[in-house]
């Protein structure tokens, strides 16, 4: 694990007083090797090393701790800082209805998370959502969700006569004033953030509703992509927050932080499961210590 | 990397950027980057021209080995589908969202077109409208889908599939499964389970088990392969989603350590975008 490399690598430090450079530097390069394993980008990683070591240098070897044990500290709780900050709880406005826009790429899970995202609200905030599929492209994307409306006991708008993602919105969104809904829940379809046309969709589609929240919805296993889709998306369309699905799985999740360092929007949300009831809110702590190792 | 230049230190840091940015693994990018700066310090290497050409000889030797390796069994593309195993089966296997239902579609459709009569089953009987999904692609490839209702056993589906194969001497099945996350054991199980049964209704079945990655994954795709592999009998991967920015550099980590050589290649969401997979174009994509 890292702590056991540092422990090796500043087992030197036993009987000085000060945490030296030569000393941080090894370390960094640990810490370096470690994040890029845990799939960080590497611009970020870099910016972490960096911020690291202008808190580790010149620090008092405090007494409490041996020095790895405190280097270990110092980083902890820095990756702590960067995925925190900011509140992380879907925003509310008196507006009828607030729209969420689900995006992002293609397969990250968006069509679950809207059922899961939509039953969380229900259940805990009190909210009664409509949703929408405008995914005309993938074969049986509306019955997707449909199906997990059904399973979930939340309405779902459908327009099997509508083809057009615009026309689809705006009926939903008309749909959802007319019936009082307060919420209405927008999956769209997986697209590249290269997709031209594909990205000028979601800008219209936003036109038309003006939401509250856009959420990235991003696959906690992506690697070193992970920066490029995140940015280009909330540059072109406006990200309010992401929500990192498959957590489930054992992949260290550097995404969560390269994501969060590159955008600065709130982690939201994160999916643990493939049932409507795998949605935890986020813990930067213990993305943390999942992404050290 | 454009043009031929000298070989600087910034030049060997960009490197190790863009072997990284790749995803093909920070000990691999590291133990590339050493060798080549070994060589410029012997002078074996003076520019960059001579740079990419070790580096492009060093990647594609790690990417043709598992092909060499792995006679007989395998084939290399749907043109090659042996005309004697009948029903020849093969099974489509990954995590969730990679790309297998649409990868099936891209697949059934080449093997039609050199003649076979093609099958798909839907077993996935989990997600919501999976075989609802499979279906649509089937009706439009005119090909017969075998289903059960949702919540069915997906072994079950498989051995109706099988079944209803050698009773219309179907030339080739293939099998689509759920995605699932490689640390489940209980799914994992599952996926033996339905492997177990194929190879009970017809001998050696499943003949190819192609293993989906999408070319996004990071480091995480290794450790999906090795499970993957010790669980059903993998024949092969199919690299999705190269139409994006991600280079899925990862599989040079999973041919170095495990050997699977790499199929096929997805380029897109519509029926032609799959293609049979290069070394050369996939080296060369690497340094764009
Ligand atoms: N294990 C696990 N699987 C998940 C999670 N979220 C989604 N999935 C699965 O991931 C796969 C893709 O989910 P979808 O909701 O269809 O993804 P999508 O983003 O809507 O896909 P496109 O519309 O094609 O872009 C499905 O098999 C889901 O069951 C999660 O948190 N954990
Ligand atoms: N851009 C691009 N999208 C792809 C490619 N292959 C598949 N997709 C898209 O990825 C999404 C998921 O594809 P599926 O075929 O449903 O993936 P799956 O592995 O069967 O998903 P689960 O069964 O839910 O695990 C869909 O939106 C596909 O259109 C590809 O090569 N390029
Ligand atoms: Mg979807
Ligand atoms: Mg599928």
């Amino acid at each position: 694990s890292l702590s056991e490399k540092l422990k090796k690598t500043l087992k030197t430090l036993r009987g000085e007083s000060k945490l030296t450079e030569a000393h941080i530097d090894a370390a960094m390069r640990e810490i370096r090797i470690a994040l890029l394993e845990a799939d960080v980008n590497f611009k970020v990683v870099k910016q972490f090393v960096d911020a690291v070591k202008e808190k580790a240098v010149g620090q008092d070897v405090l007494q409490a701790l041996s020095p790895h044990q405190q280097v270990v500290k110092i980083v902890f709780d820095e990756m702590q800082a960067m995925l925190g900050g900011e509140s992380a709880d879907i925003e509310f406005t008196s507006k009828t209805p607030n729209v969420i826009m689900m995006v992002g790429l293609q397969g990250s899970g968006k069509t679950t998370s809207t059922g899961k995202i939509s039953r969380f609200l229900s259940q805990n905030r009190k909210r009664h959502p409509l949703l929408v599929s405008v995914d005309v492209y993938r074969p049986a994307a509306r019955n997707q969700l449909a199906v997990i409306g059904q399973a979930i006991n939340i309405p779902v708008f459908e327009a099997p006569e509508l083809s057009d993602p615009l026309e689809l919105t705006r009926a939903a969104l008309k749909d959802a004033q007319q019936r009082g809904f307060d919420t209405l829940i927008i999956d769209t379809a997986g697209r590249l953030h290269i997709d031209d046309e594909l990205m000028v969709e979601l800008q219209q589609i936003k036109a038309e509703t003006s939401p509250t929240e856009i959420l990235f919805v991003a696959d906690a296993m992506t690697g070193q992509d992970a920066v490029k889709s995140a940015t280009e998306f909330n540059e072109r369309i406006g990200l309010t927050g992401v929500v990192l699905t498959k957590m489930d799985g054992d992949a260290r999740g550097g995404a969560a932080l390269s994501i969060k360092q590159m955008i600065g929007k709130p982690i939201k949300f994160v999916g643990v499961g493939e049932k409507y009831d795998a949605l935890e809110q986020f813990h930067p702590d213990r993305i943390a210590q999942r992404i050290l190792g | 990397f454009r043009g031929k230049k000298t070989i600087s230190p910034e030049i060997l840091e960009e490197l190790e950027e863009i072997l990284i940015g790749s995803d093909i693994g920070v000990q691999t990018a590291l133990d590339l980057v050493e060798k080549i700066r070994q060589q410029v310090n012997r002078k074996l290497i003076n520019d960059t021209d001579e740079l990419k050409k070790l580096l492009r000889s060093e990647l594609l030797a790690i990417l043709t080995a598992p092909a060499k390796s792995i006679s007989g069994r395998a084939v290399r593309s749907e043109t090659d589908i042996p005309l004697d195993i009948r029903p020849y089966v093969m099974m489509m296997v990954g995590v969730n969202g990679v790309g297998k239902t649409t990868t099936i579609a891209k697949l059934a459709n080449l093997i039609k077109r050199e003649g076979n009569d093609v099958m798909v089953c839907a077993a996935d009987t989990f997600r919501a409208a999976a075989a609802d999904q499979l279906t649509v692609w089937a009706d439009r490839l005119d090909i017969p889908v075998i289903q059960q209702k949702p919540g069915t056993d997906p072994a079950a589906v498989v051995y109706d599939a099988l079944q209803a194969a050698k009773a219309r001497n179907t030339d080739v099945v293939i099998v689509d499964t759920a995605g699932r996350l490689h640390n489940k054991i209980n799914l994992m199980n599952e996926l033996e389970k339905m492997s177990r049964i194929a190879g009970r209704e017809v001998p050696q079945a499943p003949h190819e088990v192609l293993l989906v990655l999408d070319a996004a994954t990071g480091q995480n795709g290794l450790e999906q392969a090795r499970q993957f592999t010790k669980t059903v009998p993998v024949t092969g991967i199919v690299l999705t989603k190269l139409d994006g920015t991600a280079k899925g550099g990862i599989v040079v980590a999973i041919a170095r350590e495990l050997g699977v050589p790499i199929r096929y290649v997805g380029t897109g969401e519509q029926i032609d975008d799959l293609t049979v997979f290069s070394p050369e174009e996939f080296v060369n994509s690497l340094f764009e």
